[in-house]
């Protein structure tokens, strides 16, 4: 007969580590420095902090790497690590509607787990913050029947340094070169955090420094609260029963961003709802009215304050990171959309594009791809922005298309960005963005306004050519 | 200041479920169906029943759906309905090595989420085993906080049905046809489940019915023990330290298919481990050279007892229903791998190959994919069967491909169906096998044999042409 069980949720991801991006032994690597590298770059950001980032890659044996990642972020209180990296859905960012890296709390944790599973060590933590007098030095791994912390080792240590955290995880790997490696990942970090200094060394102990351009703490975004817009009438249903609000006017106002007492009443009159109807008595039918009257109301798109794009400057030094010496022969303007809404969440795409001169066009056009600063480097064939580039006829251009679908093969380079409080990703690798309508649609869009820049370009030079003909 | 959260699943999955497959309203619909007719058929095949479906499909307002799947199956005990379609990770599959379409614990559940999100109304299940006298009929949804279940009814009804379930739940949905529709999915799902009859009524209440072919019950796959092929350090270390055996040999024996207490003496003598070591006390150092000398060991393949194949004779079904009345020129006979292991999983390959003849030439070929008799029709960009037929050359066949690279064009139909206990999906919708080396390679070379037939006879097709020109 059948035997029914609970799996824990480390249970579930020791047997199904592919899904988190450890399906080889190159990407594993890869995604341990991803892990690390992006909850340094948040965590100082968070605090205002210049980042000053070290990643140490040395080889252990044939197929076992030690990954060390230091920074000088703000520290971690000494309470919060066991679950922070010993627990799978434990962090600080996944209920704050404000753009960072990271925003699941399963990032370094599942690091930590792949190092375990494949070593049987467990993963150095040091973490200091400016108020503690000592750092706190932690060996631990993860108990993954019940995931909770397994600490081998809690002990102070002395720190020259004044804050910071340090995360050290042996694994089984392999240290490649190339388009998806270790080395390309922090290039492309670089490039679109040039306040960051990333200072890498490789396990032949060759250091690379990439060196910060900019003297300034990132500007970091501000949390908001959701739109209504994309609200359903299950989570309204279900915000009703759990809320602290006393009527149905303050549910809107407390936990919604751009409704104020005003609009509440609006969209209540509307749905013929009491405005001072208690939350715990609203009917599912009442839900449905206020859903319907949320849609036909005008309410200004969420504030831009918690989105924090690349910018113009450095989405053309990106470009250039990538065309060196091969000028192009067109520089399109970097464009930015306005913001959008996808269930409730904001979020935004900026795009620049290079094209001609001595870029190869007998190549696919490159594609580089970002969400929220940062570069994804596999899964392309699943994720929206691939989509998006496909979907457009580029033939016009005298690019090669297939029947006017696909990555267009031309002398071209397309750098897409997609950022906001809450991407949705294909997967909890976090390399694929889910190809949703409205996020397909404007990337489209924004691609479209780009092209335009390249079609008055090359019809300026058809002009020029007939000129000079005559 | 920051807010550390431990977050449950079920509040993950509410705010991703796109991870899931739920990323619009058509696949929504889709995936809800899939869910809940996988379920039907593995729950018939393990009690040997020859499985009578029927899908219901009916539009309740202008974006909200109805579905209800019932089936002949063994019914369940009522008190595991709540935790199985109320609670996220709670199954009986996800420990047992066999092969089953289910094997996360995730799926009824997600799709009850999805409906409770989007509509706010619980879902009804009623099930009845045969030795119960009366059907339970429960109304529940999902306590998102806690990950239980929250049930609104539960009450005996009379049922005529001398056992079975039935599913239904309301969602936001949009009921499409073609590609990736329902009744695509349902015919794909008839062709290679022969003994099932699945009854299926779209919403304008139109009736078509897969009638079944075969009188016999699915063969069913026997749970077999993990493989020692693909052990990792950590896992031979977790299991030391958590089993119940007394000595190392016994560890290997009681927790190991095709591992005798001799094979076991051979591993740990390889290895200086004494047989009868206590697991409690088995060092890390010792655990590598374990594994080191479980490489140098000849040891037999899984048996193959755990899988079910599609077969020769429905893969043909299969193309069948696909190219109807353009008759190809070549049919192939379907062709099958040995038993592979992928991280002490097993695993094989079968596929399917048709081409020429009145197939269109100018379009890219058709590649059909299954994994575990389950159709896969979303996400054909990350799957490891697109990935392999891309990585062949198909230009010496006649075929137009870029490069060497990319899914060819021309007159060909291509069945690849990857089955096993345990098979990586690259999330949990389940869509995409996860491009991992040993099965991509795997599938090119079952591709290759099968492509070597298309050879000799396109041979001999230009020898005929040639004795007839002379
Ligand atoms: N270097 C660091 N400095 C400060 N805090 C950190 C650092 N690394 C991790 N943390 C804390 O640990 C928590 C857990 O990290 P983890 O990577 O598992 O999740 P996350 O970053 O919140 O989300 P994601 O799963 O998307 O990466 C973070 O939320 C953060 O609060
Ligand atoms: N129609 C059914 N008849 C009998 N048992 C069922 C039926 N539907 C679901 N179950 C039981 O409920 C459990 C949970 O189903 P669920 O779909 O959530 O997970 P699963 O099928 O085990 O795995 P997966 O997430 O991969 O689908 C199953 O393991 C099975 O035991
Ligand atoms: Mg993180
Ligand atoms: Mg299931």
């Amino acid at each position: 007969t059948q035997e029914f069980k609970q799996v824990s949720i480390s249970e579930f991801f020791e047997k199904n580590r592919h899904i988190l991006g450890f399906d080889s032994l190159q990407r594993a690597l890869f995604i341990m420095v991803k892990e690390a590298v992006d909850n340094s770059l948040d965590a100082c950001e968070e605090h205002g902090i210049i980042p000053d980032l070290e990643v140490i890659i040395t080889k252990i044996s044939n197929d076992i790497y030690e990954m060390t990642v230091r920074d000088n972020g703000p520290g971690i209180d000494r309470i919060q690590v066991p679950k922070a990296f010993g627990q799978l859905l434990y962090g600080s960012r996944f209920h704050v509607m404000r753009q960072t890296r990271g925003q699941q709390g399963l990032g370094i944790t599942a690091a930590i787990l792949y190092g375990q599973i494949t070593t049987g060590e467990y993963s150095h933590i040091t973490t200091k913050r400016e108020s503690d007098d000592v750092a706190y030095h932690f060996e631990l791994g993860i108990d993954v029947k019940n995931n909770v912390a397994h600490i081998k080792t809690e002990e102070p240590v002395i720190w020259t340094k004044k804050n910071g955290t340090e995360v050290r995880i042996r694994a089984k790997g392999k240290y490649i070169t190339g388009r998806q490696s270790v080395f390309e990942y922090l290039k492309e970090v670089a490039v679109v955090n040039p306040n960051a200094r990333i200072s890498f060394t490789d396990p032949e102990g060759t250091k690379k420094v990439f060196e910060r351009s900019i003297d300034e703490p990132s500007k970091q975004s501000k949390a908001i609260k959701p739109h209504p817009y994309g609200l359903e009438v299950g989570e309204l249903l279900s915000l009703a029963s759990d809320t602290t609000s006393s009527t149905m006017t303050d549910l809107f106002v407390d936990n919604f961003s751009r409704v104020s007492s005003n609009t509440a009443h609006e969209i209540l009159e509307k749905a013929s709802v009491e405005p001072k109807k208690k939350p715990t008595e609203l009917t599912r039918s009442e839900a449905e009215s206020i859903i319907d009257s949320i849609g036909n109301i005008r309410l200004m798109p969420p504030s831009a304050e918690c989105l924090s794009p690349i910018s113009e400057q450095f989405i053309r030094l990106g470009m250039l990171s990538v065309y060196g010496d091969e000028r192009p022969g067109f520089y399109g303007k970097p464009l930015s959309g306005s913001v959008k809404i996808h269930k409730g969440n904001p979020f935004s795409v900026e795009i620049g594009m290079v094209y001609g001169g001595d870029l190869p066009a007998d190549q696919p056009a490159r594609v580089i791809r970002y969400a929220n600063k940062v570069p994804l480097l596999f899964q392309p064939g699943s994720c929206a922005i691939t989509q998006a580039v496909s979907e457009l006829d580029w033939r016009q251009y005298g690019m090669e298309q297939k029947q006017g679908k696909g990555v267009p093969y031309g002398p071209a380079i397309i750098l897409v960005h997609v950022y906001g409080p809450k991407i949705p990703y294909v997967s909890e690798s976090k390399e694929a963005i889910a190809p949703i309508g409205e996020i397909v649609e404007e990337i489209k869009s924004v691609l479209k306004s780009e092209m335009r820049q390249l079609r008055r370009f090359n019809n300026r030079i058809e002009r020029n050519k007939k000129m000079g003909e005559k």
